[in-house]
């Protein structure tokens, strides 16, 4: 795992609240989806550390802002279009969440056919990751690494994962090695 | 002026839609190495300006040479992401750089998109 440079964390890191953008958003998943795919994602982390995440209703005083954008919007990191850069997040305290709005985002690749869908969980659950304060990491298997090819799954945080952001917050007092995948007991 | 085809702009259209031509472009690198002249090279070291790999050069533009210093940054970026450190464009590592990723620089830092443009009056 790997911090940002000045290892910058939230603090207090309680709890946070999360709002999706009203104006920055995809049609073709139901908002009741991306909320449900949000709340699966932000709860692996709570899991390994001592913070909650809520859901805002006020976008704009919330401290994690998530919207779906095109091309150049103002951040000065405009998105390229289908597949390249997929999403991009800010390191705390800043909270904006970004997300390609030209990918093909799939809830479900049971239904969603395209060649070029990508798991918005897995992206998630990776960005919130950089929103939390961990930077890209190399081992392949972690969810913090960089790349995540089309039609690829990984939404389970790994030892890698865990420890780092673990460093930053400390333990969830409820969270047991154990409870990650045996695949992760074996390589810890 | 000869003017074009409306079939070839139609596969014009199509191309533009095509995912990730800029980046699957690289393929033609495969197998280059530290002395290579190729057209392009200049791109691949703007990705890797991008994500934290190479500094901004020296002279006003990234040239297309595969030199020294391109050859380090190769090295690092194929130890970062845990592939075979060849120092080469290898299969894995084209395929690696083709690969859809996160907008995040792999060196970590980034700064606010307010800080950076801060003006002084």
């Amino acid at each position: 795992f790997a911090y940002f440079y000045g290892k910058p964390r939230w603090a207090p890191a309680k709890s946070l609240t999360y709002a999706f953008s009203p104006n920055h958003v995809i049609s073709y998943v139901s908002s009741s989806d991306i909320e449900a795919i949000f709340h699966r994602a932000f709860s692996r982390w709570s899991a390994v550390i001592p913070v909650n995440f809520t859901k805002a209703k006020d976008y704009s005083s919330a401290d994690i802002k998530i919207g779906f954008y095109k091309g150049d919007h103002g951040d000065g990191e405009p998105f390229d279009g289908v597949l390249g850069v997929l999403a991009h997040a800010f390191s705390p305290e800043n909270g904006r969440f970004h997300l390609d709005a030209a990918e093909t985002w799939a809830v479900d690749f049971e239904s969603d056919k395209s060649k070029v869908a990508v798991d918005l969980e897995s992206v998630a659950t990776h960005e919130i990751g950089h929103v939390l304060g961990l930077a890209h990491s190399s081992v392949k298997e972690a969810v913090m690494y960089p790349s995540l090819s089309p039609r690829t799954k990984k939404v389970d945080l790994k030892m890698d994962d865990v420890e780092g952001v673990q460093a930053l917050y400390g333990s969830n007092p409820n969270f047991k090695y154990s409870s990650l995948q045996s695949e992760n007991s074996y390589n810890h | 002026r000869i003017l074009p085809d409306p079939a070839v702009t139609v596969l014009t259209a199509t191309a533009n839609v095509s995912p990730n031509a800029a980046w699957h472009d690289f393929t033609k690198f495969l197998d280059a190495g530290k002395g290579s002249q190729l057209v392009g090279m200049s791109e691949l070291k703007k990705y890797f300006h991008r994500f934290g790999y190479l500094p901004v050069p020296d002279t006003t533009n990234f040239t297309d040479l595969f030199d020294k210093q391109f050859e380090s940054a190769l090295t690092l970026y194929q130890s970062k992401l845990s592939l075979p450190v060849t120092g080469k464009l290898d299969s894995d590592t084209i395929s690696a750089i083709t690969s859809p990723r996160c907008g995040v620089s792999d060196a970590g830092l980034r700064m606010p998109a307010a800080k950076l443009h801060t003006t002084r009056r």
